[in-house]
């Protein structure tokens, strides 16, 4: 798991059965004491759960989820991407740019322009067992050995990293450089429910290359890919790219695909397998 | 019962509108307060990394 930290900006992605929208009470508190009372955006995502009994409340469905975030933002939006009954992907979003069109709510306010931000997750399943195997604490005494044998540090090498491996197995990396940008990678290794997240934020114009890199680094049997990019941002342009090129000449099979424009972002959600697994 | 493990996260993001005061940082919020809200999560700061733009942490689970 992992927590990024900003000027304006907070990101918390965690694993396992823990409970991130309980601390958001408090968070929002101590963001007010260090001068931050309005929250700009929200945005709360997550895949389908391989075992949703076993989480723990607000947690146990996406309908749970909401109600407790609609509690707190009474303008959100939730959206749920791909098969509902298959693989699929939730998101939650809040836009204060949303209640501005509500003179009701709010009223001569200044529109604040937007930095350029643009995020790109992939959510890989069934990995290579061999590939996976570099991540257990009887292969490795430290993390980064893991780190260089999987060749996680040329995936992006401006990145200055801080990883940690796990015992018995597991393994989480942050990396950050002088522009502010992050990545972070998380990785369960077992081979009945293996699963390995990507997560960056660098500004690229066509994340093809990068993409290729990750599979070939992790070796999944399938994939989903989102892509968020606002409209200032490098991305937002080249989205439309992606869409049309990546599973061309591969032995990937985009299962499926849809894009949303939401007021201020762009979203694009793809879903793939291995043709030959 | 069989051994397992949820490695799919959830992801939250916020961002909070700029204020007219150019000291406010959400990085002056101290370690202490950070570990208090954390608790709340269920995990805890295993290493932390920084620099001028941001401040990254790795957490347990």
């Amino acid at each position: 798991s992992s927590m990024f930290v900003s000027k304006r900006r907070w990101i918390l992605k965690t694993c396992g059965t823990t409970t991130p929208l309980k601390c958001l009470g408090q968070l929002l508190k101590l963001a007010e004491a260090n001068g931050y009372n309005v929250v700009a955006d929200l945005f709360y995502s997550r895949k389908n759960f391989t075992r949703p009994e076993a989480q723990r409340t607000p947690h146990q469905g996406f309908t749970e989820e909401v109600t407790y975030l609609d509690s707190v933002f009474p303008n959100g939006r939730s959206y749920c991407l791909g098969s509902m009954n298959l693989e699929c992907w939730y998101l939650y979003t809040f836009s204060r740019s949303d209640i501005k069109i509500s003179p009701k709510l709010i009223t001569d306010e200044k529109i604040v322009d937007s930095d350029p931000d643009q995020t790109i997750e992939i959510l890989m399943q069934d990995l290579d067992p061999e590939t996976m195997s570099v991540f257990y604490k009887n292969k490795f005494d430290n993390a980064n050995g893991a780190t260089v044998k999987s060749g996680i540090d040329t995936i992006l090498p401006s990145m200055h990293i801080d990883d940690f491996l796990f015992d018995p197995c597991g393994y989480s990396m942050n990396g950050i450089n002088d522009k502010g940008e992050y990545m972070t990678i998380h990785i369960t290794p077992e081979n009945q429910f293996s699963y390995v997240s990507f997560e960056t934020n660098v500004a690229l114009s066509n994340y093809r290359k990068l993409i290729n890199q990750v599979i070939n680094t992790f070796k999944p049997g399938k994939f989903i890919v989102t892509i968020f990019a606002n409209k200032c941002s490098l991305a937002y342009e080249t989205m439309k790219e992606l869409e049309v090129e990546y599973s061309k000449g591969s032995h990937w099979k985009r299962t499926d695909m849809q894009c949303c424009n939401f007021p201020s972002y762009n979203l694009l959600f793809a879903q793939y397998s291995h043709a030959e697994k | 019962s069989e051994h397992f493990f949820e490695g799919v996260e959830k992801l939250l993001e916020i961002w909070f509108e700029e204020s007219s005061n150019s000291d406010d940082d959400l990085r002056n919020i101290s370690r202490a307060d950070w570990e208090n809200v954390l608790s709340n999560v269920n995990c805890e700061i295993i290493s932390t990394s920084k620099n001028d733009i941001i401040d990254a942490f790795v957490l347990s689970e």
